[in-house]
């Protein structure tokens, strides 16, 4: 899993 | 979304709250490195590019942009409203040494060699060290004003995991430093 896959956070 | 993830974000939230506040009501930014701002604003921006592109839900749009505009609310105060209170003779980092090795490093070590990708791995390397400038200060001058909170999820990532640590060190050093100088009120002088 990549960094900007994980949107939901901040 | 968990309890950790949120008790972090309202936390974070929070902290920025009280930062501003203290700043608009004292009518003085003394004590706070606007260098360090900069670099969360960096921050914020290089990672939060993905409200362009992706929705998740309204809790994190609006969190998203909360963060965005508050850190630029925050140089705004700094570097143009209050300026005659910035202490910028005491905030002397240069920024360049923590934002050039970000953009190396981020470059060569990364899950996918893409543009957003690039630019959220940088945002996370950058983090952990953009409190240095601040750090600086405060042990030049053992002044404080609020400070910030930053915290990373338990997501198992190395790169994360990795700047997490270093970010918790600095943190550290900087509870050190706010304990020996900034409560005890120990100033180091020079002789006359």
């Amino acid at each position: 899993e990549s960094g900007t896959d994980l949107h939901d956070e901040l | 979304m968990n309890i950790f993830r949120l008790l972090g974000d309202l936390s974070h939230l929070i902290a920025i709250i009280i930062l501003l506040h203290k700043i608009w009501h004292s009518r003085s930014c003394a004590g706070i490195s606007g260098k360090s701002q900069v670099l969360f604003a960096l921050v914020y921006t290089s990672r939060y590019l993905d409200l362009i592109t992706t929705y998740v839900s309204l809790y994190n749009t609006l969190m998203k942009i909360f963060f965005l505009a508050s850190s630029y609310a925050t140089i705004y105060l700094i570097y143009v409203k209050f300026r005659a209170t910035y202490d910028k003779n005491h905030d002397t980092f240069r920024i360049e040494f923590l934002i050039l090795p970000s953009v190396l490093l981020a470059l060569l070590i990364n899950h996918q060699f893409s543009f957003l990708e690039v630019l959220w791995t940088f945002s996370i390397y950058l983090e952990s060290v953009a409190i240095l400038p601040q750090l600086f200060m405060v042990s030049k001058t053992g002044e404080a004003e609020s400070i910030t909170s930053h915290y990373f999820e338990y997501h198992y990532d190395l790169i994360a995991i990795v700047a997490g640590v270093v970010q918790t060190v600095l943190y550290c050093d900087f509870f050190y430093l706010y304990i020996t100088k900034v409560l005890k009120g120990k100033k180091l002088q020079l002789p006359a």
